[in-house]
């Protein structure tokens, strides 16, 4: 199954 | 000091509503050149970001920037005192406790003044403007919002795929499952009731259906939703005023 990830997942990457 | 006079209260009303249910507590960033906010939700999955432009207002002045920090549940009950199409108008000093809301009726026999006080609100401002995306999508929001009611109804996930000619929207839940495919087309008497497809790449996502129910609350700000799609960044849904825009991006649920 899927599992939500948080923003922080793409926005970390800065 | 700002004074940002709204020609009819409804709008600001609209704009509130859209996402007052996913997030509570938002600074609204007053500035020469408008209004913007931005706040995320408590499980950090949902960014909301507005912009109201100058031309969204009869009359618009802000000549130091200022900082409104506001519970909407607050700011709601407020906005639901005044009429629809009377006069709203925001005023605020240069370094303020409280926004004065401030009501009209067009004959002006009615005045009505509301202060909402202020919060100090702890919030980052992401900058997101940088995100690259495979597929556009643009559809009538009417669609849009049956799309999500619809299959909302059987699961608590919502696949979207993009293909160069489909979009397809699936859901698998517990009672069932559901598909629901669109393609693009151009109505050329009513151009709003046209889908577009613009795809780089097909591209493949699953979101959490309860933000997608959130999400289709913008729907009462434009008759359009602009879906944008990556696999590696936060989908954006964005609805557009006649002078801004209410922007959602959405992380995406991945396998595990």
């Amino acid at each position: 199954s899927k599992k939500q990830v948080t923003l922080a997942r793409f926005f970390a990457k800065r | 000091m700002l004074e940002a006079k709204f020609e009819e209260a409804s709008l600001f009303k609209r704009i509130i509503d859209g996402f007052k249910d996913c997030v509570q507590l938002v600074n609204f960033q007053c500035k020469q050149d408008g209004i913007i906010a931005q706040a995320v939700d408590d499980s950090r999955v949902l960014l909301v970001s507005l912009e109201i432009g100058v031309e969204a207002f009869q009359e618009y002045r802000c000549d130091h920037p200022i900082t409104l920090g506001i519970d909407l549940a607050s700011l709601s009950k407020i906005l639901r005192c005044g009429n629809n199409n009377d006069t709203l108008t925001l005023i605020a000093e240069d370094t303020p406790d409280s926004v004065m809301l401030l009501f009209e009726d067009t004959k002006k026999d009615r005045i009505a003044e509301f202060n909402l006080k202020l919060m100090d609100i702890d919030a980052d401002f992401l900058k997101i403007e940088e995100l690259v995306y495979e597929s556009t999508l643009n559809l009538p929001a009417t669609e849009f919002v049956r799309v999500v009611r619809e299959l909302g109804q059987l699961s608590d996930s919502l696949n979207i795929t993009v293909t160069k000619e489909t979009i397809k929207f699936a859901c698998d839940g517990d009672i069932g499952s559901g598909t629901i495919i669109l393609r693009p087309f151009i109505n050329m008497e009513n151009p709003s009731e046209s889908i577009k497809l613009e795809m780089d790449q097909p591209v493949e996502l699953t979101f959490g259906a309860k933000y997608l129910a959130d999400i289709v609350k913008g729907s009462a700000l434009s008759d359009k939703v602009a879906i944008r799609l990556s696999s590696e960044a936060p989908a954006l849904f964005q609805f557009d005023l006649k002078a801004g825009f209410l922007q959602f991006f959405l992380a995406p649920k991945f396998n595990d």
